[in-house]
């Protein structure tokens, strides 16, 4: 039997685990603690991101939210150093 | 604007870079003009001059590179992310590296090597991102012509904070970003398209989307990057699909993302005359299409494919109290919505009277109330109502409104 591919949902919690890591420092799940493992984190980094962006601050990964992850860009950090 | 954390950057304003590796998608000419163009952005608007070095160590390393390249930070293949450069400081610090698996391009295509070496090297120097979205700047690619790029304000006055001001005794200035909620603001054109509208601004659009909260800013390059910017009048022809978009002489079809086979085209296809030079405004309404030039006004015939006879005449013969040059004009459920100046003008057609003058933003659904009207009057305007009723604010209806209904009350108790 073919192997299923990831679901709609685990792409996007991926995409927005990846882009918030590089450029919202998100600490990298492989170093996250167990307090920094908590979704009000990820919450406040999509807020922060959303906030640059102009988008609206809803701490979700909605679909304007995530088609500006999908944009090509330049790899700096837009936060932090 | 935004400054890198801590406020890094050089000590001296003679800065040296150097192409360390190529790509092999651009000749070593080509690398080298889009290169040293991208340098040129940031010298033109302060002290600093760059020199190109072939050998010993520069301030400004330069390479194309791919995957894990041993900074830290690997690049990801073709998009995605495309180049990253290092703040001021010795070492890797300045060095800009490029992502060698993108296609890089001098053309509009993806990605111009110029835009992105000109944000990298904004970063050099100091810069971070800009929150700002028509900043050079900003984190994300847009496509700009590179032989018309000005560098935007926003970037001006990032880079002068940190080096000062040029040395030209006219300092140098920038386009800057238009507001949507800027009651000064004003437009260029105004069409919808599937149900949405596009108001076209400089080298900007704002899409409106009739389900959407947020009224989306977006570079008109970005949906099509071969398209001038000050795009001058526009107007969909819902029964084709297509919009039509003027700037001077010439005018383009969309479709979609797509613009039409065989355009740009001459104005004078429609029937104008070789002194008709620009369209101020056009609509489309009941298969015919209305062009707004000065204070005239022709009517093209979509069916006949002509120019009807009797045109042109004056916008207020056929817009009364509509007197003169408009800006943009769109249609929408049974109203013309014309523009002039920051102010705009709701006009029924078949009363031929205008119902409501309010501020332009009140598309935008700003914080602000910025639809209210009672700061305009009929002099102000000298509106001509064509004899017909006139109302010019919800608030006004509202008064009238209360006055009958209090009168009514008065005459029940007698």
């Amino acid at each position: 039997f073919p192997v299923p591919g990831a679901s709609p949902e685990e792409k996007n919690a991926r995409v927005v685990q990846d882009y918030l890591e590089k450029f919202y420092q998100l600490p990298q799940k492989g170093f996250r603690s167990a307090r920094q493992n908590s979704a009000s984190v990820i919450v406040e980094k999509l807020k922060e991101m959303q906030r640059f962006f102009g988008l609206n601050e809803t701490g979700k990964p909605d679909r304007e939210t995530l088609e500006m992850m999908q944009k090509p860009r330049c790899g700096v950090p837009d936060s932090g150093d | 604007f935004m400054l890198t954390p801590g406020n890094p950057k050089w000590e001296q304003t003679n800065l040296t870079y150097r192409i360390i590796k190529y790509t092999t998608q651009l000749s070593e000419t080509d690398v080298e003009a889009a290169i040293e163009k991208a340098f040129q952005v940031w010298s033109n608007v302060s002290t600093l001059t760059f020199t190109k070095i072939s050998q010993g160590e520069a301030d400004i390393e330069i390479t194309f590179v791919q995957g894990d390249h041993g900074d830290n930070s690997p690049f990801d293949g073709p998009d995605g992310i495309l180049a990253h450069a290092f703040q001021p400081g010795q070492g890797i610090g300045g060095d800009a590296h490029f992502d060698a698996e993108e296609t890089w391009t001098k053309t509009s295509s993806n990605y111009n090597l110029f835009l992105v070496a000109a944000h990298e090297f904004g970063h050099s120097l100091g810069l971070a991102h800009s929150t700002d979205p028509g900043a050079l700047m900003y984190p994300n690619y847009a496509f700009h012509d590179p032989s018309t790029y000005n560098l935007p304000q926003d970037d001006i006055n990032g880079i002068q904070t940190i080096y000062g001001l040029s040395n030209n005794p006219v300092q140098p200035t920038g386009p800057s970003t238009p507001t949507a909620c800027d009651p000064r603001l004003t437009f260029d054109a105004i069409a919808s398209l599937r149900g949405e509208i596009l108001f076209f601004k400089d080298k900007f659009l704002w899409r409106r989307h009739p389900q959407l909260r947020r009224v989306e800013l977006s570079f008109i390059s970005q949906f099509w990057p071969s398209l001038p910017d000050g795009v001058q009048a526009a107007y969909e022809d819902a029964d084709k699909d297509i919009v039509f978009l003027f700037k001077g002489c010439r005018y383009w079809a969309l479709r979609g993302y797509d613009i039409e086979q065989g355009y740009p085209r001459e104005i004078s296809d429609y029937g104008f005359p070789s002194s008709v030079r620009a369209i101020d405004a056009a609509v489309y309404y009941r298969r015919k299409t209305y062009f707004f030039v000065n204070d005239q006004i022709w009517r093209y015939d979509n069916q006949r494919q002509s120019m009807e006879p009797g045109y042109p005449k004056s916008i207020a013969s056929l817009f009364p109290g509509i007197e003169s040059k408009v800006d943009a004009v769109f249609q929408q459920n049974r109203f013309f919505y014309f523009f002039r100046g920051s102010k705009q003008f709701e006009y029924d057609p078949k009363a031929k009277n205008i119902t409501r003058i309010m501020k332009i933003n009140t598309w935008f659904r700003c914080k602000e109330p910025l639809n209210a009207s009672s700061d305009f009057s009929i002099s102000e305007e000298g509106v001509h109502s064509g004899g017909a009723e006139m109302f010019y604010h919800k608030n006004l209806n509202f008064l009238i409104f209360s006055i009958v209904h209090v009168l009514k009350k008065i005459y029940s108790y007698q």
